[in-house]
């Protein structure tokens, strides 16, 4: 474990904490896609099949099980409350996502560490998390302004991806043979989707204007 | 390829 690993995963711990307080304090959903969280619960789910294999650590288990737990949670929320499920823009949320469903499993059948279903399901979670924020970028452009919990949600979750950037930078250096090329060139992918949004949210804050990005 | 290293990151 080094600081930028352990910045990432509580950097990411805060975007799911941002929005469940989002949830909770407003009982709204507007302007968060559920596609979106549906494709992380995606994620962690086939990312975190091991969780009962392979034990790394406390930490680490602790962590699959709140990853998973919050995004199921904010998924059943979404679909479930007779309250937050009203709030839900699901004429905005309109990304066809299980395109990037497909995609991402046909190319971890293709481009994988080892031809065995465990390793095919984790380079499939790691290709999906990149592109698994689309359709909240697209609800954003659609939806106008952004209220401010929704604003740092997307801006923590696109952070800790970043983060993770510098730690396997940093590993590649201090651990010998360390290689997550597959990881690390998605990560890449899954940041630079960020860029735009990041530029508008700078401008924001730098003009402590209401974020708003083009549509 | 290399062989599946232990996935110690989330």
């Amino acid at each position: 474990m080094n600081i930028f690993r352990f910045a990432g995963d509580m950097t990411h711990l805060i975007s799911i904490l941002v929005l469940l307080l989002k949830i909770y304090a407003t009982k709204s959903c507007s302007g968060i896609s559920r596609k979106t969280q549906e494709l992380y619960a995606l994620v962690f789910l086939a990312r975190y099949v091991d969780i009962f294999t392979e034990f790394i650590s406390v930490y680490n288990t602790i962590m699959k099980i709140v990853f998973i737990a919050s995004t199921l949670a904010i998924v059943w929320c979404m679909r479930g409350h007779r309250v937050v499920r009203r709030s839900y823009d699901k004429e905005l949320d309109t990304f066809r996502h299980y395109f990037l469903i497909a995609a991402s499993l046909v190319l971890a059948l293709l481009v994988h560490e080892k031809f065995t279903f465990q390793e095919i399901l984790w380079a499939f979670s790691i290709y999906l998390e990149a592109v698994a924020i689309l359709p909240q970028l697209v609800l954003l452009q659609r939806s106008g302004n952004v209220d401010n919990l929704t604003g740092q949600y997307v801006f923590f979750l696109g952070a800790y991806r970043g983060l993770y950037i510098l730690n396997w930078i940093y590993r590649y250096f201090t651990e010998p043979h360390f290689s997550r090329w597959i990881a690390c060139v998605s990560g890449l992918v899954q940041t630079a989707l960020y860029a735009d949004f990041f530029y508008y949210y700078f401008l924001s804050w730098k003009n402590n204007a209401k974020l708003k990005l083009p549509a | 390829g290399p062989s599946s290293y232990p996935k110690d990151e989330l």
